[in-house]
Formats: C-alpha cells, sequence, structure tokens
C-alpha cells in the first residue's frame, strides 16, 4: 500500500530530499526467497532529526552479524538494479578492513544526506554489506557513463570517507554487475 | 532552487539536538 510521504516535524531541517532506509539479510543454507523478498524497510525520513532518531537505534554496521547489508536511498528509489533510476547506473565500491565500516558507512550517509557531493540529482543511494572477510561500502549513481559525474562522486568520496592510503576505489555499472552475477 | 546543504559537523551537532530525542 503506497505510504505518505515523510513530513519535517515543526523546528527540524529538511533534507533535501526524502530518505528510506533499508535492511537485508542472507540466511545461511539454500535460498529460497529472492533479494527483493529480504529488502525490508526500516523508515523512511525527511528531516536531520528524524534521520537521527532512526539511525540513533539501529545497530551499528560493523555490529551486525552474517551477511547483513544496510542500504539508504532516496525515497521512491528501490536499491535494486532493475529501478528505473538505477538502470543506465553503476556505483563506487570500497572494500574496507573489518573494523572501519561504522565510522566510514556514517561518513558516507552524512555525506549523501547533507549534499556534499554536488552532483544534482545523480545520487541514488548507498549500501554498506557486511561480509566475512572484509566490509564494502557502495554509492550508487544514475548515469553510468557520466565521466564527469562519477570523477566528481570520487573525489568528494575520498574527502568525506577519509581512508587509508592504500583503499582501492573500483567503479562498476550496474550493466556489467548484472553480466557477472556479482551481488557481493 | 536552493539546494539543502549540510556539513557533518551541523549534523552531528543536530544529533544532540532536543528535538532528536
Amino acid at each position: 500500500p503506497p505510504r505518505p510521504p515523510p513530513k519535517p516535524g515543526p523546528g527540524e531541517h529538511p533534507l533535501q530530499y526524502n530518505y528510506s532506509y533499508w535492511f537485508s539479510r542472507r540466511t545461511p543454507g539454500k535460498q529460497t526467497t529472492s533479494y527483493d523478498q529480504n529488502l525490508k524497510l526500516v523508515a523512511s525520513f525527511a528531516s536531520v532529526e528524524q534521520f537521527w532518531m532512526y539511525y540513533s537505534h539501529l545497530v551499528r554496521p560493523g555490529d551486525l552479524s552474517g551477511h547483513s547489508d544496510y542500504h539508504l536511498f532516496k525515497d521512491g528509489i528501490r536499491p535494486m538494479w532493475e529501478d528505473s533510476a538505477n538502470k543506465s547506473g553503476g556505483k563506487w565500491i570500497i572494500r574496507l578492513k573489518k573494523g572501519l565500516a561504522s565510522r566510514c558507512w556514517e561518513n558516507l550517509v552524512l555525506a549523501m544526506l547533507g549534499e556534499q557531493f554536488m552532483v544534482g540529482e545523480e545520487i541514488c543511494g548507498a549500501v554498506v554489506s557486511i561480509r566475512y572477510q572484509e566490509d564494502i561500502l557502495a554509492l550508487w549513481n544514475r548515469t553510468a557513463y557520466d565521466q564527469v559525474t562519477t570523477s566528481r562522486i570520487r573525489d568528494t568520496l575520498k574527502r568525506v570517507l577519509n581512508l587509508p592510503p592504500n583503499t582501492i576505489m573500483e567503479y562498476k555499472t550496474h550493466t556489467d554487475s548484472i553480466k557477472d552475477n556479482s551481488s557481493f | 532552487g536552493t539546494r539543502l546543504i549540510y556539513d557533518r559537523s551541523f549534523l552531528l551537532e543536530c544529533r544532540n539536538s532536543p528535538l532528536t530525542k
């Protein structure tokens, strides 16, 4: 059923866009549910204060167990390749050593909510993926072939994430991810 | 139109605002 869009409360600081927070987890063993079915909407919000209210109650990504993902996407964009906002897009992928996910995710989220990327409508959302050996951040944008935009996003990511100098950043189009079936 | 740009330190300040509680 359609949800009413969230609205900033009195005195709150509105965000440029409304966002939705999603969670997914792959259960061990045979996969009987689709990616779509695993995706759970946690909350939608329209202001800085609403974001903190939800965020402060969520388990930090670095403290999640198993094969789990948080997805923070602009309201109206599902965190899936098939969504019309994503189908010509791609993502920057940053692999993190264990222990960095919570801090880096917060820095990424604050930069996105605060409109620090300065690429117009290009940003779709961000994902943090908790895995066994390493954790992975991804920032999705609409237009994979737009190199001016993807370079600008990379430069801002480097600035806001404050990553170790040897961190590798990789850009991948969603079309390529579909072809090689890589979904982490 | 004007974009609503917030830097990290401002967003962190809002975390402690009474409105967030």
